[in-house]
């Protein structure tokens, strides 16, 4: 969670700058998760030195609140509208020169650095505040913190409660940085609803050899657990005024799908991206399930069907498919349009000649990597026929390779048709990265989901209606109880299931309820109002980008005003952070990027590109200089 | 020689490189309504270097403009003007700037060389001076077209054909060879080539070092970009 390091080139500067504690509590109720960083540095030397305070935290989480206490004062971030954060801060650095504070920093995390002139002697506590909903994903949550001081800490802690009141059915905990001789030191407590995990190396146990001052922590503490779910209607939850229901049904029969796969195979896609496609749908073919149907569709400049229909899986198809795959080799342009539609069309013709098994959901996966450059190219274009082609019948899920993307075209693609894109991040890895996304859609248990809440007795919900849901992963809905709080628990949820329609209505009995929450200890009492309001943005931000102007200006207009309210950073505010510095660029802005603005590095053996349209905007920063046409020699 | 073509609509640049024997005569730009032509001579280096490709330059323009009855020779070593039965020569020690009703010129001593036609055309021709005692290379001459769109649409030659209207599409870029140069497809003339991104150098401003011009590097003497192939560009004298 912390790096602290200085930006002199004395090498003495090093020694001087003393981490005495860094401490990580994390609080979980509920899937909601806060997380409070401090981290408590002196100056031992006898002149100012600048100190780095760099944490890592998950992408989807958002800085609550951010403080550093210098010489008794304390300075404090606040939260503003993103264009009025930015005014004051060019006001304040008129010649710009100081970044965000807030970059990508990988797949799942983003950095938070700011630095601080500290002077002789002084000490300084930084304290970094930020708060997630985890998210259920093949049967279990995870709270990932990184951890990765530059030198040994006097007091290292990592400290996480959670307290989950339908019950912890299991909770484990593991470094990447734990070797054998820590393993012992990860202490983990679970009772029926509460798991405590404290990892408090000492000294000597920090250091990476006997006599080293480098310390061995340096990774991932992950925690995993799942709750337990034993109402099938999920669980509803009420404090101060606000519901979560959870809803995370098991025991059901699994739906049958029908799955085209659209494999882009133009010459961008040449070299490891074909490669590990290759890898990839060939693993993910030895997965579909004998009930299943589907087909494969790839193309480049033109599109080709493997088969002119979408067929049974069975063990002959299987391998036939295996074999197509194989033979898959980059070249041409790409045709994403031709191929979306030729997608929809096979399904529809499915549907029309009845061929699919009755109660079974069709789903679209696409992989590409990018830009359209055949055929129809405007994207707006592409993502208009695909939305009226589709017209709400099929999830359309579009996995995006490399960081050259244009990650919101088909982001906007995939939420206009009820699925979600995601980026692949060329790596080793990629293969396994297309596979686990496959595997969170590969087991549909329920379709057409709606649930329903007394209409009298809630108000301002988040989204209830879901075209899926899949095994291992959660629908939550929040809300606000606007009459009797009983009335909330009045819920009925109605679905279509493997054997038909589905319908469950709330069990649970309200005096239940009494006693979930009488230990506070264990909660931070507006948790539920919270976690409304994070869902609530969270939602709102995507509607965003599927929406038409007016419903992204509505959207636009309610998010901000929540993200201000509950003090939360997202991509449409900043933190203002005020540095007791006497110097220009003592004001500076912690931002939330977005996936499609959070470009990482290049990877090794990948050129750092732009890329998006028009398509020859691959520029290398070169001084301009007027267009000449030349002939001359080096 | 490596040649830089800028297509300003588009933002970008195309470049290639003409591989061929020294002493070799192209003609690089041929406007039959302006009478304007130029050629250029190849040069290699001292040397060749057994570790290396042969490495070929220009050493020697001819610009001729017939209808002012205008030579204009321009070598490493001289400069020489004919117009009509005047002739005149200049080293390129000498800084001279003269202008007559159609024409102009301006020497700037041991670094470049500015022929204005009227109102048309302007050619800069930029000095190489390589160290004398140099191994393996010597002067040479690099050639760069100012306001070239004056010229007529009629205007051909190895450089010329590129003064007017040029578009492309690139896309597809990917992994090539070169890990810092990735390769793309470019669809020009109604063909398709892999291309190569990188850059060249401009050498009008900083004539030691160049100022880098991003662009995409078409590959085999610019076979597919340019109309025919080099070798139909080669001509018998410098005139």
């Amino acid at each position: 969670a912390r790096l602290i390091k200085k930006r002199s080139s004395d090498p003495q500067a090093v020694f001087d700058i003393e981490i005495y504690s860094l401490k990580v509590d994390c609080k979980v109720t509920s899937r909601f998760a806060r997380s409070v960083i401090t981290s408590r540095v002196v100056n031992r030397a006898n002149v100012s030195r600048e100190v780095f305070f760099d944490v890592d935290l998950p992408k989807t989480a958002f800085i609550t609140n951010f403080s550093m206490v210098i010489d008794g004062l304390t300075y404090v971030g606040v939260v503003k509208e993103k264009a009025a954060a930015k005014k004051q801060y060019q006001q304040a650095v008129s010649q710009g020169q100081t970044a965000g504070l807030v970059k990508a920093s990988g797949r799942k995390m983003e950095k938070f650095t700011v630095s601080v002139n500290i002077a002789a002697t002084k000490k300084v506590t930084f304290e970094l505040t930020y708060e997630e909903l985890l998210k259920r994903n093949q049967g279990q949550y995870e709270l990932l913190i990184r951890v990765k001081p530059k030198q040994i800490v006097q007091h290292f802690e990592i400290n996480v409660d959670i307290y989950e009141p339908q019950g912890i059915r299991f909770l484990d905990a593991h470094g990447t940085f734990v070797t054998n001789d820590l393993t012992q030191l990860i202490e983990k407590t679970v009772t029926e609803t509460k798991g405590h995990v404290s990892f408090s190396p000492t000294v000597d146990q920090q250091r990476s050899c006997p006599l080293c001052q480098t310390s061995t922590i340096d990774g991932d503490f992950v925690i995993n657990y799942d709750v337990n779910w034993d109402t099938p209607a999920g669980d509803i939850q009420i404090l101060n005024g606000y519901f979560v229901h959870y809803f995370a049904p098991t025991n059901l029969k699994r739906l049958p799908k029908n799955v085209v796969f659209v494999i882009d195979q133009s010459t961008s896609m040449m070299g490891t991206r074909i490669k590990q496609t290759k890898e990839a749908m060939l693993a993910i073919l030895a997965d579909i399930h004998p009930d299943d149907h589907f087909s494969i569709i790839s193309f480049d400049s033109t599109v080709t069907k493997w088969k002119p229909s979408i067929i049974e899986a069975t063990a002959e198809n299987i391998e036939a498919a295996k074999q197509y795959v194989n033979s898959l080799y980059a070249r041409g342009w790409t045709n994403i349009n031709d191929a979306l539609l030729e997608a929809i069309s096979m399904l529809d013709e499915a549907m029309k000649q009845h061929t699919l098994t009755e109660h079974s959901i069709s789903l679209i996966i696409l992989l590409s990597d990018g830009d359209p450059t055949k055929g129809e190219t405007n994207r707006a274009q592409i993502q208009s026929n695909v939305k009226n082609g589709i017209g709400g019948k099929y999830p359309l899920y579009c996995l995006g390779f490399g960081y050259d993307l244009d990650y919101s075209f088909i982001e906007k693609m995939a939420l206009e048709n009820h699925g979600v894109a995601r980026r692949i991040y060329e790596d080793s890895d990629s293969a396994l990265q297309m596979q686990g996304f496959y595997d969170e859609v590969a087991s549909p248990l329920l379709s057409q989901i709606e649930l329903k809440y007394p209409e009298n007795g809630v108000a301002d919900l988040t989204e209830r209606s879901f075209q899926q849901y899949y095994n291992g992963s959660e629908i939550v809905v929040a809300g606000r109880v606007t009459g009797n709080e009983l009335d909330a628990y009045n819920m009925e949820v109605i679905a279509k299931g493997a054997e038909g329609d589905l319908f469950l209505k709330n069990q649970r009995k309200e005096q239940d309820q009494e006693k979930t929450f009488e230990d506070p200890q264990y909660i931070f009492g507006e948790y539920t109002e919270r976690l409304w309001a994070y869902l609530t943005i969270q939602q709102l931000l995507s509607k965003r980008v599927s929406g038409t102007p007016e419903e992204k200006a509505n959207n636009t207009a309610r998010a901000l005003e929540l993200s201000l309210k509950y003090n939360f950073v997202t991509p449409l505010t900043s933190m203002v952070v005020t540095k007791p510095e006497d110097t220009l660029d003592s004001t500076m802005l912690a931002d939330k990027l977005t996936e499609a603005e959070s470009r990482g590095p290049p990877q090794d053996g990948q050129a750092h590109r732009v890329s998006s349209s028009p398509q020859s905007n691959y520029h290398y920063a070169s001084r301009y200089i007027p267009p000449v046409t030349s002939v001359d020699g080096d | 020689p490596h040649f830089i073509i800028p297509v300003p609509k588009q933002n970008d640049t195309i470049c290639f490189n003409v591989d061929e024997r020294p002493g070799v005569i192209f003609n690089l730009v041929r406007d039959p309504l302006t009478g304007i032509t130029v050629n250029g001579q190849t040069i290699g280096d001292k040397k060749i270097d057994p570790n290396k490709k042969l490495n070929t330059y220009f050493g020697r323009f001819g610009i001729v403009n017939e209808k002012l009855g205008l030579k204009l020779e321009v070598t490493t070593r001289s400069i020489e003007i004919t117009s009509g039965k005047e002739k005149m020569a200049f080293t390129w020690s000498d800084t001279v700037s003269m202008k007559q009703r159609s024409f102009a010129l301006q020497i700037n001593k041991e670094r470049n060389l500015v022929v204005m036609m009227g109102d048309s055309v302007q050619f800069v021709i930029v000095l190489h001076r390589v160290w004398k005692d140099h191994p393996f290379h010597q002067d040479y001459l690099g050639f760069y077209t100012i306001d070239s769109h004056r010229l007529s649409s009629k205007t051909h030659g190895l450089l010329g054909q590129f003064y007017h209207d040029l578009s492309f599409e690139v896309g597809e870029i990917h992994q090539g060879t070169d890990p810092e140069k990735p390769d793309a497809m470019m669809m020009i003339k109604g063909q398709e080539l892999t291309v190569t991104r990188g850059w060249q150098r401009d050498y009008r401003e900083d004539i030691k070092h160049g100022v880098q011009v991003p662009c995409w590097f078409v590959h085999h003497n610019g076979t597919g970009l340019i109309d025919g192939v080099h070798s139909d560009y080669i001509v018998s004298g410098i005139f």
